[in-house]
């Protein structure tokens, strides 16, 4: 994924970490004490679309090459993860007990145009 | 980029960082609360002892923990629930456990964690009974598990998952019975003391563990 300057127009991973205590919730989510709230966003121009986020491998560079000499794009594309892991939680429920849960595609790893 | 200026990703007029920040934090609290299928954070109706948490947590970091594959982990929920004691003789004492689990029937994993006091000499037969709904001023339990126990300290006593589900109250209440083994031909002397140690962090707890679909379900669905 092309690390994301923020004048960066194109599609990368735009990457926040977020504090619980910031979101005053560290009373009741117990590990861990923040995570990364990624997010996609930046523009798509025809000959990105189609293109994963990370290294494009040989046959999509063609594809894109392809794409680019096409002066009339089928339809835009968008900016959208790529790539996404779990996030392990331990946090207390209403009831006082404690809750341990992988939550699945927490966190954007990877972002692409669709 | 500087707040009235365009932005360079979508062209639309850009925020003041103070405003971006509250709606990445608006973003990430919903976006916590939709994967933890809640409506709202948790209010703490019940606090729990940090020091018995942390007991609870170094006893279960102390055993090695199933090798799950790694798609099922995904589907996993691991939960202690801390009891509320009520000692209803000196060998016998009712826990009461409150389960918040809409999902509590795909439980398949179910451990009562006791730190017992040294009570008798000699092996101790416990017997831990589910008190069931309440019938005509009766109220009637079931024998889930008999364990025998010969030294004091912590004890990671295994209960059969079938025999707690089905708790539609979210209230479960197990109740202990220990008497001496039969043929144990140590005399009760004196008067009994307690049977177990619920004081500040020896609080016993119940170690559970849900698969949030059914085993399988996944399989099926990506068929």
């Amino acid at each position: 994924t092309p690390t994301c300057e923020p004048a960066t127009p194109l599609c990368c991973r735009r990457d926040h970490y977020v504090d619980f205590q910031e979101l005053g919730w560290q009373d009741w989510i117990l590990q861990p004490e923040g995570y990364q709230l990624n997010y996609c966003s930046g523009q798509c121009p025809p000959h990105l679309a189609g293109s994963p986020g990370i290294a494009a491998s040989f046959h999509s560079a063609v594809f894109s090459l392809l794409k680019a000499n096409n002066p009339w794009p089928a339809s835009t594309s968008c900016c959208v993860p790529t790539a996404r892991r779990p996030l392990s939680l331990l946090y207390l429920d209403h009831n006082g007990n404690v809750v341990k849960t992988d939550v699945p595609d927490m966190v954007v790893e990877a972002c692409g145009c669709s | 980029p500087r707040a009235g200026g365009q932005c360079p990703a979508c062209g639309g007029p850009t925020l003041e960082l103070e405003s971006q920040r509250e709606l990445l934090l608006h973003l990430a609290k919903r976006s916590i609360l939709d994967k933890l299928h809640l409506s709202q954070r948790p209010t703490l109706n019940r606090p729990v002892s940090r020091a018995a948490l942390r007991t609870a947590l170094q006893r279960l970091h102390g055993v090695p923990q199933g090798a799950l594959p790694e798609d099922n982990r995904e589907q996993e929920c691991e939960i202690i629930s801390f009891a509320e004691t009520d000692s209803t003789s000196a060998y016998s004492s009712l826990l009461t456990f409150h389960l918040s689990t809409p999902r509590f029937h795909h439980l398949y994993h179910a451990r009562l964690w006791l730190h017992m006091l040294p009570t008798l000499p000699g092996t101790l037969c416990l017997r831990i009974f589910r008190w069931g709904p309440r019938r005509r001023h009766q109220r009637s339990r079931t024998l889930l598990a008999e364990h025998h126990i010969t030294n004091l300290g912590w004890h990671a006593l295994t209960l059969p998952s079938s025999g707690l589900r089905g708790e539609k109250s979210g209230v479960l209440k197990l109740q202990l019975d220990c008497r001496p083994l039969e043929g144990n031909n140590s005399t009760v002397t004196g008067q009994p003391r307690r049977l177990l140690d619920t004081a500040g962090h020896q609080q016993p707890f119940l170690e559970l563990k849900i698969r949030a679909n059914e085993p399988g379900a996944g399989r099926a669905r990506r068929r």
